[in-house]
């Protein structure tokens, strides 16, 4: 069988209720920048966290963790590298 | 912009235009064996103008000659980069060149002498770079999603590996972009993704095991030779909707496109060659109709293309009519029956969505044996909202464990006994993954009727020893049926399902929505006060606003289209004809300008150029004002002409002042006395010196200082000092053999400056000058330079 590694990034899809203020103010109270808004939707937001390791095997895990437990936040999800493949 | 009409053959002077073989007849003795019919659409005057289009890939080189014309920054963004320039990274395999391929094909200029011809030439082509980087989730997310309201049209020709064993597909944010793009992009219409199918052939893949190119979102586009056989990458997938051509075998005739680095190629080949022509031929079908929504685009696919010379071995034609087959889907698109479908094309009822769960017993997959599972399906007839009885897309989430997931084949059989493939064997997928709620789509029963018993069968083949003691089992699966409840087509939509006649381009007569006794929903942007049909254009009243169409027809919209503006009593009225917004008719009362337009923001007119005193700003497709003294300029800070008694100094102007004297800021100022003209106050700003002095370093001498001599060779229009040699302390002239003085330990030697070191080491040597350096002159040996060097005291001692 074939062993595949995920390699988790330093960015993060988190989606936020409140709007572009509130998300800020989360990502600076636990150290992320927030890039901006995913595309076009509503709600979700590119994160960015300058101290984490860039790449990973692991997830990480520090006190930036606990930004999941933020009552606004509504999903949060570290980014994986996915394999894609031009045609 | 390029017109085409009349009947004759086209005529481009690209020069690969001859070669191109997918877009005209280059035999005209003969009638073509099967094409795409571009000519056509582009004859009946459709070459994607306006119409946006914007390649997923690894950047667009928007230099290309073939493409600058074209290229919209904003259908365009650098996702890896987080900025607005998708240029590709340039390395010296050219390993990015993809994207730049991929554009050409859809929207090259044409008759400009350079290269190829797009089949949307005079569409908006955009790129987005996202492959040049770390993909994720969000990554593909950003990129589905790039500006929705603005881009009509994705186009991406890449997904996850083709090698055999990989199962992969969108994750939660880029799911949800691609149903937020159907569902608000295009102002509602719905986005249009173009994908690529599977490039998997030698590796045994199946395209169903790539959750892009199968889901319903996605137009999945596999390729033909030109022969009409399989080229050898092509998967075999029940989710591939439609074909066109791309490169085969070596004898095969090539795709030709741009290329990186601003040149052309024809190795351009695989299913990414495919993709990109759809995508335009796609835009010829919007431009004809701008108001086809997402799933307008997919029936008037399902209903254009035809099976032709395509050699399959599979083709059936289902219970609605439809000629399919699992490697070119509904066959080859035609771009000419696609632009006379839209152009009359009344938008389809609403999608319904019926998921049927079928019982959840576990049934054992034993090797070498198959499991059936039949559900008998109403179509969720109880539920009007989800009521489905005539297909579109059908898919099937299934849950199976198995030791080895590349043993599995799975088939489905519909109500009306079309039977497709949704899964082959995989030679090299060994996982023990199996496959969780995976979703396994077919287009095969497209049109056909919902209700009735459906087959499902998993097949498991042994293809090596293995333990059969962990036999697979089918833990669950469920139908997930779209389409509609009535009948998709009105009577205009009508004409032969089955193989269209290639030359049969009289159109058929259309005949009058008859909907007297019409119950079904309205379109959302209908009052009301109802409607007698199905589509925007059938309302008896508007929501919002409405505008007409060259036929009279009236369409209801949320907004008004661009190139129209809000007038009253609800209604759209047109721009002038070079505003793509404006506040009314008049070509002075432009907001914003189409593109290869510049709005005079004193003006409010739209022009191709901008007059004197302004400048081009491409970025905002506006005519900005120059600096002050500018006449003509090419940002506000750099004047390349300047107004009437101004001088150009570098790329500002500034007042001329006479010989002798500079402009201060405020006057005209005397130089220095030792300057002829001058820059400024000092001596050190001369640009020419008075009589009797000279140039030194930039500033006017009388007396050449130490360390340069006179030199009177006027090179320069004027006597000058320069700088002696390096060796030199000072000189008579030019080089290392005119010093006059040396630097102390060097020693003047015929007008050199010798090191004096190894003459100073000789003196001081045992050997006194009385004894060998004595008898290298008496010997005459100082004409040797080695001797001369050593005893050079010696030998230049007089006597």
């Amino acid at each position: 069988p074939v062993c595949r590694t995920r390699v988790y990034t330093n960015h993060w899809a988190v989606k936020i209720a409140g709007g572009f203020q509130e998300a800020n103010r989360i990502a600076n109270k636990y150290g992320f920048i927030n890039i901006g808004q995913i595309g076009a939707l509503k709600d979700y937001y590119h994160f960015y966290h300058s101290r984490t390791i860039k790449r990973s095997v692991l997830s990480s895990r520090g006190t930036h963790s606990f930004i999941s437990m933020e009552p606004k936040v509504e999903w949060i999800q570290q980014q994986v590298v996915k394999k894609r493949i031009k045609r | 912009d390029f017109e085409l009409s009349g009947a004759q053959s086209t005529y481009f002077n690209d020069p690969k235009w001859p070669s191109m073989w997918y877009m005209h007849c280059s035999d005209n003795t003969h009638p073509c064996q099967s094409d795409m019919n571009i000519e056509g659409a582009w004859k009946r005057g459709y070459t994607g103008r306006d119409v946006v289009v914007t390649i997923l890939d690894d950047g667009i080189e928007r230099t290309h000659p073939d493409l600058v014309k074209n290229y919209d920054s904003q259908a365009s963004f650098d996702v890896n980069g987080n900025d607005f320039d998708p240029m590709p990274r340039y390395d010296a395999s050219n390993e990015n060149k993809h994207g730049t391929r991929c554009a050409g094909e859809v929207a090259a200029a044409a008759n400009n002498s350079h290269c190829t011809v797009g089949i949307a030439f005079n569409a908006k082509i955009g790129g987005v770079r996202m492959l040049d980087g770390d993909v994720t989730d969000m990554v593909e997310a950003k990129s589905v999603g790039f500006n929705p309201q603005y881009v009509a049209i994705y186009s991406a020709s890449w997904g996850p590996d083709d090698d055999g064993k990989t199962v992969d597909g969108p994750a939660p944010l880029t799911r949800q972009a691609f149903e937020t793009g159907v569902r608000l992009g295009r102002r509602g219409l719905g986005s249009v993704f173009v994908w690529a199918s599977g490039n998997g052939g030698r590796s045994k893949d199946h395209c169903s095991c790539d959750g892009y190119t199968n889901s319903i979102y996605t137009i999945s586009i596999s390729s033909t030779a030109e022969s009409g056989k399989k080229p050898w990458y092509l998967e075999e997938c029940s989710s591939t909707l439609a074909t066109t051509y791309s490169s085969g075998e070596s004898y095969d005739k090539k795709i030709i496109t741009t290329d990186l680095r601003q040149r052309c190629t024809d190795n351009h080949t695989g299913t990414s060659a495919s993709a990109p022509m759809a995508a335009g031929i796609i835009a010829l079908a919007l431009e004809a109709n701008p108001f086809l929504t997402w799933r307008d685009v997919q029936h008037v696919i399902v209903r254009t293309s035809r099976a032709g010379h395509l050699s399959a071995n599979d083709w059936k034609i289902n219970a609605a009519g439809f000629k399919v087959s699992h490697l070119y889907g509904f066959g080859l698109m035609d771009a000419e029956a696609m632009v006379m479908e839209a152009e009359k094309w009344t938008t389809v009822p609403q999608q319904h969505v019926c998921v049927e769960s079928t019982d959840r017993q576990i049934k054992t997959i034993r090797p070498s044996s198959a499991v059936r599972s039949i559900y008998k399906a109403s179509g969720c007839s109880d539920n009007p909202n989800h009521h489905v009885n005539y297909l579109e897309h059908v898919v099937v989430r299934i849950t199976i464990t198995h030791p080895r997931r590349g043993d599995l084949a799975i088939y489905l059989t519909s109500p009306s006994g079309t039977r497709s493939q949704l899964l082959a064997n995989r030679l090299f997928d060994h996982s023990m993954e199996g496959f969780k709620n995976w979703e396994f789509m077919t287009i095969h029963c497209w049109g056909e009727k919902a209700a009735g018993e459906w087959m499902l069968e998993v097949f498991d083949t042994p293809s090596q020893l293995r333990n059969f003691k962990t036999p697979g089992k089918l833990k669950e699966w469920s139908l997930v049926l779209y389409g509609t409840s009535i009948p998709p087509y009105s009577p205009t939509n009508d004409f032969p399902r089955v193989e269209r006649v290639r030359s049969s381009r009289v159109e058929d007569p259309t005949e009058d929505y008859v909907t007297d006794d019409y119950s079904g929903p309205c379109d959302p942007e209908c009052s009301k006060v109802g409607c007698d049909g199905p589509g925007p254009d059938h309302c008896n009243d508007c929501l919002h606003y409405y505008y007409k169409m060259k036929n009279n027809t009236r369409i209801c919209v949320s907004s008004c289209p661009p190139g129209h503006y809000h007038a009253d009593k609800k209604r759209c009225r047109k721009c002038a004809p070079n505003c793509e917004s404006c506040i009314g008719s008049h070509t002075n009362q432009c907001l914003s300008c189409k593109y290869g337009y510049f709005l005079n923001e004193e003006t409010s007119s739209c022009a191709t150029t901008c007059p004197d005193g302004f400048y081009q700003d491409m970025n905002k497709n506006l005519c900005r004002k120059c600096s002050e003294n500018c006449r003509t300029c090419t940002d506000s800070q750099n004047c390349t002409e300047c107004k009437h008694g101004l001088s150009l100094h570098g790329s500002r102007c500034t007042v001329t002042c006479e010989d002798g004297k500079y402009y201060s800021g405020k006057d005209c100022e005397p130089c220095h006395r030792f300057c002829a003209t001058c820059s400024g106050a000092g001596a050190d700003t001369c640009i020419t010196c008075s009589e009797g002095y000279f140039m030194e370093d930039g500033k006017c001498v009388q007396t050449c200082s130490n360390s340069y001599y006179f030199d009177h060779s006027l090179e320069s229009g004027y006597k000058s000092c320069k700088r002696c040699a390096a060796t030199c302390l000072a000189c008579s002239g030019p080089g290392d053999r005119n010093c006059t003085s040396c630097p102390s330990n060097y020693l003047l030697d015929t007008g050199a400056c010798i090191l004096g070191a190894i003459c100073k080491d000789a003196t001081e040597e045992s050997w006194a000058e009385g004894s060998f350096c004595m008898l290298v002159k008496k010997n005459n040996l100082c004409q040797r330079k080695v001797l001369q060097q050593l005893c050079c005291k010696t030998c230049t001692y007089q006597g």
